[in-house]
């Protein structure tokens, strides 16, 4: 039964989406299943793999109306072992169409059900708000990976992010905790960065992955050619980062 | 009677909030009287000019609720000529609140009535998402100032940022138009910065103004000191930037 993951941060452009696109096709070239869910209605996770948003037949939108299951809107990627429950606009309207809906908190969680047993791990996209899809991949996770850009404004929505998991783990999944932390957008040159690297470890400890994902323009321009930075260019600073955090976080997740 | 803009785009971690702070700085710097409104529950834009959000006695959610009138909560900054509507962790519960609630589009518009009379320009910070917060930004605004990180997902989103604009503009403010775009964290040592900026001005023509924003560590370092870049570090590229900015902006808004 694989575990499901939110790739959660409210703070925007922290890394989310890529760092779910580039450590889930790291994990799966080490042959685990995995999948990725993309909720964000931006669909940069779907655009940034080489899916086509615009003539996708389904999307997780289908699946949250029920129209459709999860492995109905289910596809592979260009990557062995990775699969995708893409997303496009459509999920725009959802977070004020979920408001009026009874038991709307757990839609994502009931749309998932049973789709855990066949991947060994399955990570969702979040987008970088405290709304209604946010808290619906809360509980509908087991835990919680929070990737941290190495800037302060990073740093300062950190507590109001620990206060959102506490309330949903009291109120809506008792079992949700912070499974990791990710450092990204690391840049050796600057005290900044190594001033919030040093900061993070003080407040989470152990729960901070040893592997820091640095800056690296390399990661950047993967997604543009609609590929994992393993794909785009595997010597790069960003490539070989992005494998040793998918070593560890096997290891420990 | 000055003029109210949302410096707005859906996508995270563009330079909204940064913007909004140096653009504005440098305005009030040169002698117009700004006031910068901080609508997002992250409150960076507060945090980030040394106002302490925990010890605040009034906040935009206390405006928008009816309870105090804006001009009761806004504050001065530590630049002259400054002025901040400030936020804090209240706001994140405004955007539920605000679904059942009647004429919702334009709650922010009516708290904002006659503002402007004060004030040379007025600047509204908004959440990097489509949701109720941004569409009343939007309502309430005489313009869009639409910033763009000079990275590929930003230059994704564009589509669907003018797509919400002109829905607004259609069905709830007539007078909403783009404004200007502003170019942020442009590195020339890569190409696909220089790609982007082709691909903005392609689209965008003459709405994209001149000053392009750098990227700079001193930028990301100043809101840690409570300081505009102005304040931190006048020499630094950032700096420079933003007052050519604020020179270009006040000759064409
Ligand atoms: N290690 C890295 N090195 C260089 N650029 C990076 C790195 N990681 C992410 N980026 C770039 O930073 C920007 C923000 O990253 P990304 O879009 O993944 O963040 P996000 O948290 O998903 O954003 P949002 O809050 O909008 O969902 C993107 O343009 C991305 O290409
Ligand atoms: N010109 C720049 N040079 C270097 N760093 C920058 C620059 N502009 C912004 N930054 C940094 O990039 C990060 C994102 O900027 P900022 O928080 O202003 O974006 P935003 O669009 O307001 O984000 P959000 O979507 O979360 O509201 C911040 O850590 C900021 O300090
Ligand atoms: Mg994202
Ligand atoms: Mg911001």
């Amino acid at each position: 039964m694989g575990k499901i993951y939110a790739m959660f941060n409210q703070k925007g452009g922290v890394g989310k989406t890529t760092t779910t696109a580039n450590l889930c096709a790291g994990i799966a070239s080490l042959g685990k299943r995995v999948l990725i869910v993309d909720f964000d209605a931006q669909s940069n996770l779907t655009s940034g793999l080489n899916i086509n948003r615009k003539t996708l037949k389904a999307s997780i939108y289908n699946v949250l109306t029920g129209e459709l299951s999860a492995e109905q809107a289910i596809i592979p990627t260009s990557t062995e072992n990775l699969f995708i429950l893409p997303s496009n606009i459509d999920l725009a309207g959802a977070e004020v169409e979920m408001a009026n809906v009874p038991r709307r908190e757990t839609i994502l969680k009931r749309a998932l059900t049973g789709v855990g047993d066949n991947y060994d791990y399955v990570v969702i996209d979040c987008p970088p708000s405290l709304g209604m899809l946010s808290i619906n991949s809360l509980v509908a996770s087991d835990g919680v990976i929070i990737p941290i850009q190495c800037e302060y404004y990073a740093l300062e929505g950190v507590s109001q992010l620990i206060n959102t998991v506490n309330l949903v783990k009291k109120s809506l999944n008792a079992q949700l905790e912070v499974k990791g932390v990710i450092l990204t957008m690391f840049d050796k040159r600057t005290n900044l960065s190594t001033q919030i690297v040093q900061e993070v470890r003080n407040y989470f400890g152990s729960k901070v992955f040893n592997s820091i994902i640095p800056r690296n323009v390399r990661v950047a321009e993967a997604p543009s050619h609609g590929m994992s930075i393993m794909q785009y260019d595997i010597n790069s600073k960003g490539a070989r980062a992005y494998m040793a955090l998918a070593h560890e976080f096997i290891e420990k997740c």
